[in-house]
């Protein structure tokens, strides 16, 4: 009598949580925007024999944004996920990965992201500042005066923009813009930026140094500044960043 | 002469004992939440 087809695999048995691991590690090590995702839940998976010890998997996997720049050394199971109240962002991503003699190995992804619908929010937290869009004035209006401050004021590299990662607009009881960017550092002194900042660029790839700053710009009823920057100093590509090889502007 | 019992009296006498307390198991997906559900 055949043997009976194996039992089909469910979403938490220990073989699936091995192949989103790989599936996430994957996701966020060839994003070069925005966040690292980390696992919220397994959706489905489906397994297609292909031989012995051959087979094809297909995952769907809703994760969820954490707090890592997609820059970040910082490995994934350290960065905090966003919280429902801080506007979540989901990702809903379709993996497939071959398991081959035991290994595992992505052939193709494909993701879409979306954040949490504001009603949602304001439904449990009706004061809580909401995502906006990128290009929006007062978006980039504090992230000019955001970076401009640092380096008016750091003895350190003059810092360039890499991208905006995030803005909330809050109108209740301030009116205050908050914006999270990326950012790198030139081979110039904020000193010497300040005589010919065009001759400022940003560094080799063996020399890169990137950093993430965070800045809250109150407009109403004062007006008010706070930045913060951190540089992550050098990095040499790892599994949480190998992509730093790749260009990344 | 053959009667045809009611379906769900076939049903009720055909039906396995399940053991009390038997609780099904949880449909294999979708799995956990590890955060909270979007």
């Amino acid at each position: 009598v055949p043997a009976a087809p194996p039992a089909p695999l469910g979403c938490d048995d220990p073989e699936s949580e091995a192949a989103a691991e790989v599936a996430v590690s994957y996701i966020n090590g060839h994003s070069h925007h925005g966040y690292k995702f980390a696992l919220n839940r397994i959706e489905n998976i489906r397994v297609l024999p292909q031989g012995p010890n051959n087979d094809i998997i297909f995952l769907e996997l809703d994760l969820l944004e954490t707090k890592c720049h997609i820059l970040s050394p910082t490995p994934l199971a350290n960065c905090t996920v966003r919280s429902f109240t801080e506007h979540a962002v989901e990702g809903d991503c379709d993996v497939k990965l071959l398991k081959l003699d035991g290994k595992l190995s992505v052939l193709a992804s494909k993701c879409h992201s979306h954040a949490d619908s504001s009603e949602d929010i304001l439904r449990l937290c009706p004061n809580c500042p909401l995502l906006e869009s990128l290009n929006n004035t007062d978006v980039l209006a504090t992230v000019t005066a955001a970076l401009n401050d640092h380096n008016s004021k750091t003895t350190d590299a003059y810092l360039r923009l890499l991208e905006i990662g995030r803005a909330r607009t809050q109108y209740h009881p301030t009116h205050t813009v908050s914006v999270e960017f990326a950012v790198a550092a030139t081979n110039c002194s904020a000193e010497e930026a300040k005589d010919n900042v065009e001759a400022c660029q940003l560094l080799p790839d063996d020399q890169s140094n990137f950093g993430f700053c965070t800045a809250t710009m109150v407009t109403r009823p004062i007006q008010d500044l706070q930045v913060d920057c951190q540089l992550y100093g050098h990095q040499v590509p790892t599994p949480d960043i190998p992509f730093l090889s790749q260009d990344t502007s | 002469s053959v009667a045809k019992r009611a379906v769900a009296e076939v049903a009720q006498h055909d039906k396995v004992p399940r053991p009390v307390g038997f609780v099904p198991p949880p449909p294999p997906c979708p799995g956990r939440i590890r955060h909270f559900k979007i």
